[in-house]
This record gives structure tokens, C-alpha cells and sequence, in this order.
């Protein structure tokens, strides 16, 4: 084969039961998405300039978990990750935990290609895109209506049992990096281990991805 | 998560990784699965790998790089190497992976119920799936 594309959107518990709507709202994203990484292969683009540029656009879909649409966390903010690797040479950049970079997956390729290290992560990871063109936003242009109500969900299961009282809670100033209110948080480590809930009901707000299932990204 | 593997028309593959974890998740925990070797890898010798998952496993089990050290040093093809992995190893439900070897093979192999999913190649092939 002169060239050759794969994408994912993410594994785990998926709802059958979705609406044909919502599946080819899917499928229609995907199919988006490879389409245009073959054009560039066609065109004779390279692969890593092609796996970039898809993943920047599943990045930018709210339908999946990266980029706009990414989970929240305990602290009901978003901590996104990425990774890109060359084969060529098996030289590799990530990063872990970047609250503010627009597409995650550049600033990944940015560490491999401009920096003699491998991984950053964190506050380090922050500092470091303020030395790049990287296009810039607050924690906030990650929202969405469909994460915060599982994140919602899920807090609500794990005060249930936990048996911690909603009224303790960790204090985390959400409010200024989400534009919600500060969320009520379990002290509890268990807390964060919910079991499988029930199907959706098969509206897009409700797909796909259950409790359990949003540990497989 | 989101995941890219090309092989492009030089012979070169890449891998991309994407995620924002899993929700409720502690503030620091990194997983599911953009780390090298675990769930991105890229050898133009192998494979390239992006896998999506229960993070911790696919960590522990450094599933991209053992995928591609089938290939290299036990001279599996990529769909042996890859069911040896996510079908021998993990256990059912952790996630699945896609990758390209540097033929074209194409391999999207998952344990899950479903993984939203497409492939594309020079020949005409194409397709986009969520389920088996």
C-alpha cells in the first residue's frame, strides 16, 4: 500500500441503545476526520504531519474525549494529555496534565521536535507552551454540557457510597478556571472507583460513555 | 481518547494520542493513554500504535512497544502481535488499540464493547465502525 490511515475516538461501554441520530453523528466524525488525513496522505504529506492534523481535528470535536469535550476532573476542571512518536527515528514528545493549550497533540509534537526531552508535564508543561505560538484558551473552552452532567453524576454515586456527607468537601476554587460553581467533593479515595450505572437514554446527552466506561477514555 | 497511525507515501509511520482522561478522575492522574510506549509507539521497523483504554493496564503492560516487539523479535504479524496483547494479556473490557505496520496492514483490535474507530488505505479501503 502506497499510504494508510487509522483513527480512533475512544473504547469502553457503548451503548447500543444510542439513537441512529447520535450514531451517525459518530460515524459522520470519524468519517471527517479520515477523509481528510487521506487527502494529505494522498497529497504526500507525512505521516506525522498527518496524524497531528487528524487528532487536532477529534481535538476540536466535542464529541470525543480530548480537547473540547474532554472529562472533567474530581475538580471539575480538565487536565488533558497527549503523546506523538516518529517512527523514523523513535524520537517522541508528551506532555500530561495542560489546562490552557488549544490542541494538546501540538504541543506534544512541539516537545519531540523542539526540545532534547521527551515528556512534560504540569505547571512545567504550562510554562513551556508561553514559549510557543500555540494557540492559547482558558480551561473553560473545553466544556461541555454532556461532561459536566457525568462528572455530576459520577460525584453524586461517589458521595452516595462513600458515605461522606455532601457537605465535605476540598475547597478547590473551580469556579475560576470552569465559570461553575465550586463543586462539592468526596474526600474519599473509594470515591473515585464507581461501579457500571445503567444504559443511557440514548439521547446525545446522555451518550455513550458510562461511568465505567469513561475510564477507558 | 482520541488516536491517529499513518504510514505515509515515504514508507514513514507516526502515532498520536489524545485524551482528557477519565472523568472524576484525581488532578494529576495521567493515563488512558498518551504515554510512549504504553499507548504510542512508532517504529518504522513494526508498527504505530495508539491505543485507548483503562490507562493503568495498558501502562503496566506497555501494550503499544509490546506489540511492536512482537513484530520485531518474535516475528509476528501485526494482527498476531496485537491479539496477543489486548486478547492474551489485558483483560476483557480494558480497550483496544489501532495500529499500521509498515505494509499497510491495518489492525483494529479492541476487547471492549465497542471503539469508535476508522481506516482508510491506498487501495480503496475505507471504513468507520463503533461496534464489532
Amino acid at each position: 500500500k502506497e499510504y494508510a490511515l487509522v483513527i480512533h475516538g475512544g473504547a469502553g461501554v457503548i451503548s447500543r441503545d444510542i439513537s441512529d441520530e447520535v450514531r451517525e453523528g459518530y460515524l459522520a466524525s470519524l468519517e471527517t476526520a479520515v477523509r481528510a488525513g487521506e487527502e494529505m496522505l494522498r497529497e504526500g504529506r507525512s505521516a506525522l504531519d498527518v496524524v497531528e492534523a487528524v487528532v487536532m481535528i477529534l481535538e476540536d470535536d466535542p464529541r470525543f474525549n480530548a480537547g473540547v469535550g474532554a472529562v472533567y476532573t474530581s475538580e471539575a476542571v480538565h487536565e488533558l494529555d497527549a503523546a506523538i512518536m516518529d517512527g523514523r527515528d523513535l524520537n517522541a514528545g508528551a506532555v500530561a496534565g495542560l489546562r490552557t493549550v488549544r490542541n494538546p497533540i501540538s504541543m506534544a509534537r512541539y516537545i519531540m521536535e523542539e526540545t532534547p526531552h521527551v515528556f512534560f508535564a504540569g505547571a512545567g508543561a504550562e510554562q513551556l507552551a508561553d514559549q510557543t505560538s500555540l494557540e492559547r484558551v482558558d480551561n473553560t473552552f473545553f466544556n461541555t454540557e454532556i461532561r459536566r452532567n457525568q462528572l455530576d453524576r459520577a460525584l453524586q454515586r461517589a458521595a452516595q457510597q462513600s458515605g461522606v456527607p455532601a457537605g465535605v468537601h476540598r475547597g478547590y476554587a473551580a469556579a475560576e478556571t470552569t465559570g461553575h460553581p465550586t463543586t462539592p467533593q468526596t474526600n474519599s479515595p473509594g470515591a473515585l472507583h464507581s461501579t457500571p450505572s445503567a444504559s443511557g437514554s440514548g439521547t446525545f446527552s446522555e451518550v455513550i460513555f458510562l461511568e465505567e466506561a469513561d475510564r477507558y477514555g | 481518547t482520541v488516536g491517529a497511525v499513518a504510514l505515509d507515501r515515504d514508507g514513514n509511520l507516526a502515532a498520536a494520542t489524545s485524551t482528557g482522561g477519565m472523568t472524576n478522575k484525581m488532578p494529576g492522574r495521567v493515563g488512558d493513554v498518551p504515554v510512549i510506549g504504553a499507548g504510542t509507539y512508532a517504529d518504522n521497523r513494526t508498527a504505530a500504535i495508539s491505543a485507548t483504554g483503562h490507562g493503568e493496564k495498558f501502562i503496566r503492560n506497555v501494550v503499544a512497544y509490546q506489540i511492536a516487539a512482537g513484530i520485531e523479535f518474535d516475528g509476528l504479524t501485526l494482527q498476531e502481535a496485537a491479539d496477543r496483547v489486548i486478547n492474551g494479556k489485558l483483560d476483557q473490557g480494558d480497550g483496544g488499540i489501532i495500529a499500521v505496520d509498515r505494509f499497510g496492514t491495518i489492525s483494529m483490535t479492541f476487547n471492549s464493547p465497542g471503539m469508535f474507530r476508522g481506516a482508510i488505505d491506498s487501495q480503496g479501503y475505507f471504513e468507520v465502525a463503533i461496534w464489532e
